[in-house]
């Protein structure tokens, strides 16, 4: 956004220090985190809103009528259960706060899923139905998109890709992964994801470990014989759309657990469980 | 969704290194 020269703004520390999927069940740190949104949205005034599953924002856009748009994938859409039958806590958690707030701005109540709450707006996945299918009870009465793959294609080398690419796996390279990885012929980069992750940037490169925040994939693409990600969507994706083989790492998250299970079944990876 | 690192919960790192050699080739 930077580099493009776009304008932006950062929420506030204690609103970033707010744990979305632990605090949306509780209406008081709700409602301060709706103001905010609407706060922002008067500010900027959009025409419409696109967000990553911000409860609080979509809530704020229903208040100040601005149409939005939610970045969703399969399971985010009201209805999906991972075991086929129990909406995840994640989702009914917080409905009791959602409807307390709703209640207060004289907007309908949602049913026991917070996932209706993204139901009143557009729901786009970016990626494509064939790579990514959307299944489940209220399919049809949904607006949901497909907005295709977002990144371009990189131009692979192959079999001569001999680099290896660690996403949000990795926070350090401590001496059991340096030993465990002594033996790999290409580069090896770490992208710990956040500056508070362990290496800081600019943490002297160890060999041919790099560490990074992140890292580039349109740079570092097409020279990867494979990467270790903990199956986030759009890194499970992209691996999946490029043909960049994975070690998905998931820890006891289940839409993480889901995404890698996916990609094992196209071939593409192998989930490893804590 | 929950942006939950899996450091420090996750397999020896020699164990992901042998996994590697059973991946399918770079496409």
């Amino acid at each position: 956004v930077q580099a493009a020269g776009w304008p932006s703004k950062t929420y506030p520390p204690w609103a970033e220090a707010v744990d979305p999927w632990l605090s949306w069940s509780d209406p008081d740190v709700l409602m301060r985190a709706v103001e905010l949104d609407r706060q922002t949205l008067r500010d900027v005034a959009p025409s419409m809103v696109i967000n990553d599953c911000r409860i609080p924002m979509v809530i704020a856009a229903l208040a100040e009528g601005i149409q939005f748009a939610t970045i969703c994938q399969d399971n985010q859409v009201p209805g999906y259960c991972y075991d086929g039958s129990t909406i995840p806590a994640t989702w009914t958690l917080p409905v009791d706060a959602i409807n307390k707030v709703l209640a207060l701005l004289e907007i309908d109540p949602i049913a026991d899923d917070a996932r209706w709450l993204f139901a009143r707006g557009t729901m786009a996945v970016p990626s494509t139905a064939e790579l990514e299918p959307i299944v489940g009870p209220y399919v049809e009465e949904l607006d949901i998109v497909h907005t295709g793959l977002l990144n371009k294609q990189a131009s692979t080398s192959g079999s001569r890709a001999a680099d290896l690419l660690f996403y949000r796996t990795a926070g350090s390279a401590d001496e059991e992964f340096l030993a465990a990885f002594a033996d790999w012929n290409g580069s090896i980069y770490i992208a710990t994801g956040e500056t508070m992750v362990g290496a800081a940037p600019g943490e002297p490169s160890r060999g041919r470990v790099q560490i990074g925040t992140l890292w580039d994939l349109d740079a570092i693409g097409p020279g990867l014989r494979a990467v270790v990600h903990h199956g986030g969507h759009g890194t499970t994706l992209r691996c999946i759309a490029e043909g960049i083989p994975a070690v998905v790492l998931p820890g006891p998250n289940p839409e993480r657990t889901a995404n890698g299970e996916r990609a094992e079944r196209l071939g593409r990876a192998i989930v490893m469980h804590a | 969704g929950p942006a939950v690192d899996v450091t420090g919960d996750r397999p020896a790192w020699s164990d992901v290194r042998a996994a590697l050699d059973h991946l399918p080739p770079r496409l």
